[in-house]
């Protein structure tokens, strides 16, 4: 978050806001309710209150307005600029602008109200643009169905008014950092010659055009897919990319959400009801064989027959020696496995059951 | 990936321009100054929003830059104004 020398902040923590007129979009209630859930996410991490007036002038003033609205900041049409508002202070300051050339929603399609809104008043409360791609200050506008503030906001705002009066504070998701030395993957698995490694609401993409590593949202590419996954693998004979949570999975082709899905574990692959989720998973290509470990055991799936081979399963530590009990994350490249447990990678020669070399997980990303 | 433009258009030149103006305090008082490729103005603050974004610093308006400028937005400026 940024915080200028001149940031400009509200001397007093009780606050007005008054709705001047409503866009059509929307029932007039579903409007307010997206307002006021927008202000509840500040004023649960802050010592801010926001009351709403009906008439009169209000601290924060909220309109709905298209083209020139003579505030010296035109909008332009559907798109491009959403909405805007104004640092704390009389008159126009505080107040917040939506362009009315936009369709406002409550749901996933462009835009959702209650999403652009949060940010919105992040400004009318003194905050500017951050440059953390989780934070709901982030200047381009994301929705992946969820709207909360990051850990970034939360220090943002708390910065200029001081922590919340609840007796327990309130904190924020955090967006991974790529360099982190602690930073454990909840997935990895290729995709079409590339690696993506997945934590959290984020995938992290090698673009092998230049060094600075790719992250961004899993909803950028599969609004569809639940959060918390927990495993994937590539099935490449079929370009097809599996994504496990508890005793689900789904498939992607692409950027394509495979129609049929979320599928069953159990019946698709034969798991006993025992094995609750998957913790890794890699589908071995010049054997057709996938590998599933859950807990200290391994499965064996044939992806040709279709069935789980016989003999399964089996200790992960009898057939992956060195590599200890629990793995994390699972992947091949260059004809090996890469096995992650924790924040270390194992490098695995599948045909000699040799650790070949042990790096950091996020080794690949050349910090 | 893709394909690397083979010349950056016209109109891209123009939502580069607003861009910067908009979100970057570009003062260009209306001239084309994005057509002037080796506008050291421009440069300044192209490098200054691929910063802020993540993106390879060059200056130069790529693939990328140009994409993440079509993205919808707030309209209030990345830096202070």
């Amino acid at each position: 978050y940024v915080l200028t020398d001149r940031t400009l902040r509200w001397e007093h923590t009780h606050l007005t806001y008054r709705i001047e007129n409503y866009t059509p979009d929307l029932p007039r209630a579903d409007v307010d309710s997206a307002i006021e859930k927008a202000f509840q996410l500040w004023s649960n991490v802050s010592p801010l209150t926001f009351t709403k007036v009906l008439r009169g002038q209000a601290d924060i003033m909220i309109s709905f307005v298209r083209g020139d609205h003579y505030d010296n900041s035109p909008f332009d049409g559907p798109d491009g600029n959403l909405a805007h508002a104004f640092p704390p202070g009389p008159n126009l300051g505080g107040d917040a602008h939506f362009d009315e050339d936009e369709r406002w929603t409550k749901n996933y399609r462009n835009y959702n109200l209650y999403r652009v809104a949060a940010h919105e008043l992040g400004h009318s409360l003194g905050l500017s643009h951050s440059t953390d791609i989780g934070a709901l200050m982030y200047p381009n506008y994301m929705y992946d169905g969820h709207v909360q503030l990051s850990q970034d906001d939360i220090n943002a705002i708390q910065a200029i008014y001081g922590p919340s009066p609840n007796p327990v504070q309130p904190t924020g998701p955090q967006t991974p950092q790529v360099c982190d030395s602690n930073l454990i993957f909840d997935l990895i698995t290729t995709f079409r010659g590339e690696v993506m490694f997945f934590k959290d609401r984020f995938y992290m993409r090698l673009n092998p055009f230049y060094p600075e590593v790719e992250l961004n949202f899993i909803s950028t590419f599969w609004p569809n897919l639940p959060s918390g996954l927990q495993a994937a693998y590539e099935f490449a004979e079929r370009d097809e990319v599996r994504f496990f949570k508890g005793g689900k999975y789904w498939a992607v082709q692409g950027q394509e959400m495979l129609y049929g899905y979320p599928k069953d574990i159990y019946r698709s692959f034969g798991f006993p009801k025992a094995v609750k989720n998957i913790d890794a998973a890699v589908s071995d290509e010049e054997t057709g064989k996938t590998y599933f470990f859950v807990a200290n055991k391994y499965w064996r799936y044939d992806e040709y027959n279709q069935s789980m081979d016989a003999g399964y399963p089996r200790m992960i530590a009898a057939d992956f020696p060195g590599i200890g009990r629990k793995v994390d994350a699972a992947f091949q490249k260059y004809g090996f496995f890469y096995i992650i447990r924790g924040t270390t990678q194992y490098k695995f020669d599948l045909q000699t059951k040799r650790i070949l070399s042990i790096d950091r997980a996020n080794s690949w990303f050349s910090c | 990936f893709p394909a690397a433009t083979a010349g950056t258009r016209e109109q891209d030149m123009e939502v580069v321009q607003k861009y910067l103006e908009n979100y970057y305090n570009l003062k260009s008082d209306g001239k084309q100054i994005v057509r002037q490729r080796n506008s050291s103005l421009v440069t300044e603050k192209l490098k200054k929003m691929q910063e802020f974004f993540g993106l390879k610093v060059t200056g130069k308006i790529d693939a990328d830059t140009l994409n993440l400028m079509r993205q919808p937005r707030c309209g209030v400026p990345d830096i202070a104004q």
